[in-house]
């Protein structure tokens, strides 16, 4: 994709192009109990993790940084990523989160995890807010590729970064206040600590990708 | 630990596969 030529309108195709696909997790026959209820949902982060990374991948600008820059982008943003995939599935069904075409969770099931109830609670009161507030799917795909693209603490500097940036403002333009407060409403901070929690009472254990991205973050904590 | 160190599956999945690849 030349950033040069594009368009405001080619920008939003591109990203609607690298959207991942729904990622399945059956849920159990038994009921849920807290190990389970755990178990579904880090093996769905994890798997949809590595699709996230082949999302990330098709935002135009992303692949042109250093390889350290990439990293330290997705180590900055995967939980808010993950959030904001799972509120914009939920946003039609009030009281319910929808972690996977086959994983819809009623509020009071986060009852069986300790610690779960509050995040679902801060999960299913921001979808509510993108619900008020009427969040496009156009909308959507653009807050979240701003949540990569703005996720490092430190700055990272590259012309098609900021040519992304330049795109991402004509269509992010026509509401800018509430587009604004998508992006305030999104915060990783409980999910996390809750993750790490869970992982290190041995309530789950966690592998694999995610297990570098959370390690990531507890390092940089310290 | 450096980056490299810390990110192994996410290196190898920024530099070579693609998701259907990987999974």
């Amino acid at each position: 994709i030349l950033l040069s030529t594009v368009s405001p309108e080619q920008f939003v195709l591109t990203l609607l192009e690298a959207e991942p696909p729904n990622v399945l997790v059956s849920r159990p026959s038994k009921p849920f109990t807290e190990a389970s209820m755990m178990m579904s949902l880090t093996k769905l982060a994890d798997k949809e993790l590595v699709h996230m990374i082949g999302w990330a991948k098709k935002i135009p600008g992303f692949v042109d940084l250093s390889l350290y820059d990439q990293v330290r982008l997705l180590e900055s943003c995967w939980m808010e990523v993950l959030m904001i995939g799972l509120m914009w599935r939920s946003i039609d069904h009030p009281g319910k989160l929808i972690f996977a075409p086959d994983l819809v969770l009623d509020r009071d099931e986060g009852k069986c995890v300790e610690g779960i109830l509050e995040i679902f609670d801060m999960l299913l009161a921001m979808t509510s807010r993108f619900r008020e507030l009427k969040l496009q799917h156009k909308e959507y795909l653009c807050v979240k590729a701003m949540i990569l693209l703005n996720s490092s603490e430190y700055a990272v500097a590259s012309d098609r970064l900021s040519r992304s940036h330049d795109c991402l403002v004509p269509p992010c333009a026509v509401r800018p206040g509430p587009l604004t407060c998508f992006l305030f409403f999104v915060h990783s901070n409980k999910g996390m600590e809750h993750l790490l929690s869970m992982k290190c009472k041995n309530v789950v254990p966690v592998y694999d990708l995610l297990l570098e991205m959370l390690n990531a973050h507890t390092l940089r904590g310290q | 630990s450096s980056l490299t160190e810390r990110h192994k599956i996410l290196h190898r999945l920024l530099q070579e596969g693609s998701p259907s690849d990987i999974t």
